[in-house]
């Protein structure tokens, strides 16, 4: 059926959206099927992609509690073989109704579980933090995808990350791996990119990807477009990086 | 007593930390009694000022639930007149405990209650959400502190802020104000930082501070060196800007 790989890091501003946005629009240039599930309160995924909030009905609260389908909250974007289903606005207070829900880390397992494969990928876009919501994200997903900002307070979270990512797998999804890490936001004017980068490679070797992607105005321009980067620049070195990880994640994906 | 401000905006990665350790730094340079309490989970305020975290047996979470007085928890920094209650790594599974409590907005604000008013200023560094850790520091706090990066859709999340903030004022907290916008990683060398700063001014007038401050690799290298940048690198423009914020904010205060 699909695969499913959260994108999450609960360090602020590291270039999940971004990446969620991007990497799942070179992959539906080259013909997967991808669906985008916009798990944020703030909604950037929707917004990155021209889904204006006031209109939706049905989102991904909806479909975490269970109110309605997955399929019947899924919009097509402007982009070929690309869907979402785009964050309503009641998603804010999701966090607080979950906690006393049963079994509340299996809502979007149980959700994801009725619908039938239409996707081959579904990439979740994770709000900054370990709570309940990124929860429900790790434990249906297979793999874990961190775009680490090549910055030093977003290294410091990454032990963090690790640790929630390992007890996840043991009490509610065995089948959870690191998918990968890839740096964003790399600027080759300043040392800290470089030594952050460095760090990162000597620790966890062949689990960053090759493809780093650079600070890049035209990527942070994108989104008031409510375009992908790739759609709003496509010779930029921000989009060529996207396509270039789009690539190696497609690869190492076919390896498994 | 003591002025409690909130350093708050859900959008993550918009200098909330940076922020709160600068503009502390900057008043307590100038002889005001000033307290940093880290309620972020991730603990960036700790670490920015060389705090090593596995050392703190008390912290903000034991004041926040009760455990532990304000006063047990303040450990002294190396800047005079500055000191911190740090983050303690129970802090992440807080959010969860406090749904659960009688009261549970109030948390903080019953805890600071019962502490003597040694400080002029309490700054609370919040986390990248709007759940029930950043509605206890805007339940105790008089003003909330905003720091806007210079991207579009750091600017799509202002009105949840607001709008969240005008709740918690007929709500929990009558004596909640908008205590300023301070604009974030402005880039002169790009048009969106640009536009951002006209549209913000234009909408929020004078709740704008004038001072601005820009982005610069300084800012980000302080904290690997455990030390607020007005320490690291006094005469670069990120330590300047803080400078200036520092004395409009004081100087507003004094306007009260
Ligand atoms: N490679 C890049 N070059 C320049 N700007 C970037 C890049 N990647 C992301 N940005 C900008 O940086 C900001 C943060 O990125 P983004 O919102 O994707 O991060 P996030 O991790 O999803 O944030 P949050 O933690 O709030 O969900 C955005 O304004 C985005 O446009
Ligand atoms: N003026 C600046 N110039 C350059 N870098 C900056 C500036 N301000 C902050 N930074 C860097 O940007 C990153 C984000 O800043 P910071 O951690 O303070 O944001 P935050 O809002 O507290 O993030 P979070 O939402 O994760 O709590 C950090 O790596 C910080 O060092
Ligand atoms: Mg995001
Ligand atoms: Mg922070």
């Amino acid at each position: 059926c699909s695969r499913i790989i959260a994108v999450a890091n609960q360090k602020g501003g590291v270039g999940k959206t971004t990446t969620a946005i991007n990497l799942s629009t070179a992959m539906a240039a080259v013909g997967r099927e991808v669906l985008i599930f916009d798990l944020d309160p703030q909604g950037n995924a929707s917004t990155g992609l021209g889904i204006e909030r006031k209109n939706i009905s049905a989102g991904s609260y909806e479909v975490l509690i269970g109110d309605e389908s997955l399929h019947s909250a899924v919009v097509k974007t402007e982009i070929p073989h690309l869907s979402i289903v785009p964050a309503s606005s009641d998603l804010s207070g999701a966090e607080l109704e979950l906690v006393g829900a049963k079994r509340r880390e299996y809502c979007l397992k149980r959700a994801f579980a009725e619908s039938k494969c239409k996707f081959d990928y579904i990439l979740i876009d994770c709000p900054p933090a370990l709570g309940l919501l990124t929860l429900n994200a790790l434990t249906v997903a297979q793999g874990i995808l961190v775009p680490l900002q090549c910055e030093y307070l977003a290294l410091e979270g990454l032990s963090q990350l690790v640790k929630t990512a390992e007890r996840v797998k043991k009490t509610f999804n065995p089948n959870l791996k690191l998918q990968g890490i890839v740096l964003t936001m790399f600027d080759s004017r300043n040392n800290l990119s470089a030594l952050v980068s460095e760090d990162v490679r000597e620790y966890f070797g062949r689990t960053v990807y090759k493809a780093v992607i650079p600070r890049n105005v035209k990527v942070s321009e994108a989104p008031s477009h409510g375009r992908p980067v790739l759609l709003y620049d496509f010779n930029c070195p921000g989009s060529q990086a996207y396509v270039h990880l789009a690539a190696e994640v497609l690869r190492r994906e076919e390896e498994l």
